[in-house]
């Protein structure tokens, strides 16, 4: 029954509202949602929707992001950003657009990459916490990069401080921030009430 | 760049008008 009401229209209002609505400041809110692999027996948790929101400090950020990115991985990434918009868009030829010629920041590219991924049985930070029905909160950098889970490390890489799944009916919040946020149950609460469908 | 399936495609969309509305705000 909870798949059932689970409904895709107001997922973006729901993540959205998580986020904004929060004390803290939190970067991007990713839900993973779980299916069944007949042909493989496996429970593969993939990109329901996200809500980008950005880093508060905008200044900070880019300093951040010129540390990490050479010009070449920057050119990377508007070459790829421009060939998705001309893919979304229907064009035959990849757009010029000024918005798209802006500096690509790693926490938005740390964003668009989550489409692409998924996580079987268990793996990765969404899988585990989906997998054990227990929340995962890694607070520090420090803690990010030693992580088993690749997606941790990577989180860090891109310069996110603090990253949190929780699991849900069918699924699993992942939110992720670049400043330090601790533990609080003000936020599990809220993703209880958002995200449990029944 | 692959074949984006439609689910993502929704996600993907916002993302870009989003990044197109901060761009401009900055």
């Amino acid at each position: 029954p909870s798949v059932a009401l689970f409904n895709q229209d107001t997922l973006q209002q729901r993540l959205q509202a998580l986020i904004e609505g929060a004390r803290e400041s939190w970067t991007y809110a990713i839900f993973w949602q779980s299916s069944y692999d007949y042909s493989s027996g496996a429970t593969v948790l993939g990109w329901g929707d996200g809500y980008y929101k950005g880093e508060d400090d905008k200044a900070k950020s880019k300093a951040k992001n010129k540390a990490s990115s050479s010009a070449a991985e920057q050119e990377h990434r508007k070459k790829v950003l421009r060939e998705l918009n001309s893919l979304i868009s229907g064009s035959a030829t990849p757009a010029t657009d000024d918005a798209i010629d802006e500096e690509v920041t790693d926490t938005e590219w740390f964003f668009l990459v989550s489409m692409t991924q998924s996580f079987v049985n268990g793996g990765g930070l969404p899988g585990q916490a989906f997998f054990n029905s227990n929340p995962i909160w890694v607070t520090g950098a420090d803690r990010l990069a030693s992580s088993p889970c690749e997606r941790a490390r990577q989180g860090q890489v891109f310069g996110l401080q603090t990253m949190v799944c929780i699991p849900s009916a069918n699924g699993v919040v992942e939110l992720g921030s670049t400043e330090v946020i601790f533990q609080s149950s003000d936020l599990m609460h809220k993703v209880r009430v958002l995200f449990n469908f029944n | 760049v692959a074949p984006v399936p439609q689910a993502r495609k929704a996600s993907l969309a916002r993302f870009l008008e989003k990044r197109k509305e901060r761009v401009m705000n900055l």
